[in-house]
């Protein structure tokens, strides 16, 4: 039969929840290990994040969609924490290859770096039900001038609910599409179109801590190795 | 399967992009 839009989406949203079966709500053995080779361990620091976060996701989630849809939320938040913790076991499995190590306990305590993975997963699993959409979005409202709506959760709606700073989203991106290999093409050019904004409009937005690393970059005498803005 | 343009060298992390190198 001919693929339409909706059949896309049903088996986009089958795709991610069948991936998810094996995964549980709670860290993988493997995943468990890796917390307690850590120096700190982060497990208790790690669900008590995920437990605040779900309270200001469900929140403004029910806000942006509807009351009666608070349990949408609920799901969603769901999924997007199993992916969170698949998606971290392949990052650190990756690592230790690449960097023959296994006690990772900066990063496994870096609270930044859980909830941009957290944000991004969720990301994932909001466009994976077509609930990002860039097409009808607030951004896009936003940037032409009208009133940034309250009835949507397309990103970077999810910045604004974790309190995340998009340079730090940005970061996690391409990790993530690496850990993941069986994201669908759509999903990863989501991605990519959250990526590109960043890139171009929202790290360059008033308290963006990139302009921090910039002043930093310059008293670090590497301002004369810059290009000029104009080139 | 996909046209995304990895940028990150083979050197280069999460880690060393968290600065936890």
């Amino acid at each position: 039969p001919p693929q339409t839009p909706i059949r896309a989406a049903m088996t986009s949203i089958q795709q991610l929840r069948g991936e998810l079966i094996s995964t549980g709500d709670q860290p993988s053995a493997i995943l468990d290990t890796y917390f307690k080779n850590c120096t700190v361990d982060p497990t208790q620091d790690v669900l008590k994040r995920l437990e605040t976060l779900e309270q200001a996701f469900s929140q403004r989630f029910g806000q942006a969609v509807g009351p009666r849809c608070v349990v949408l939320g609920k799901q969603r938040f769901t999924l997007g924490v199993r992916l969170y913790y698949k998606v971290m076991e392949a990052m650190l499995k990756s690592e230790e290859k690449r960097l023959s190590v296994q006690n990772f306990s900066k990063l496994l305590n870096d609270s930044t770096f859980h909830t941009s993975l957290l944000a991004c997963s969720l990301e994932v699993v909001m466009a994976t039900y077509g609930e990002s959409s860039f097409k009808t979005g607030g951004y896009i409202q936003e940037v032409a001038g009208g009133d940034p709506t309250e009835t949507d959760v397309c990103f970077p709606w999810i910045l604004d609910v974790f309190n995340l700073a998009a340079f730090d989203f940005y970061k996690v991106i391409e990790s993530f599409i690496k850990a993941d290999p069986t994201m669908s093409k759509d999903i990863v050019k989501h991605l990519e179109t959250c990526e590109n904004l960043i890139m171009e409009r929202i790290a360059w937005r008033r308290g963006s801590p990139l302009f921090e690393l910039l002043k930093q970059e310059h008293e670090g005498g590497a301002a004369e190795q810059l290009e000029t803005p104009a080139s | 399967s996909h046209d995304y343009h990895f940028g990150l060298e083979d050197h280069e992390g999460i880690s060393e992009l968290f600065d936890c190198d």
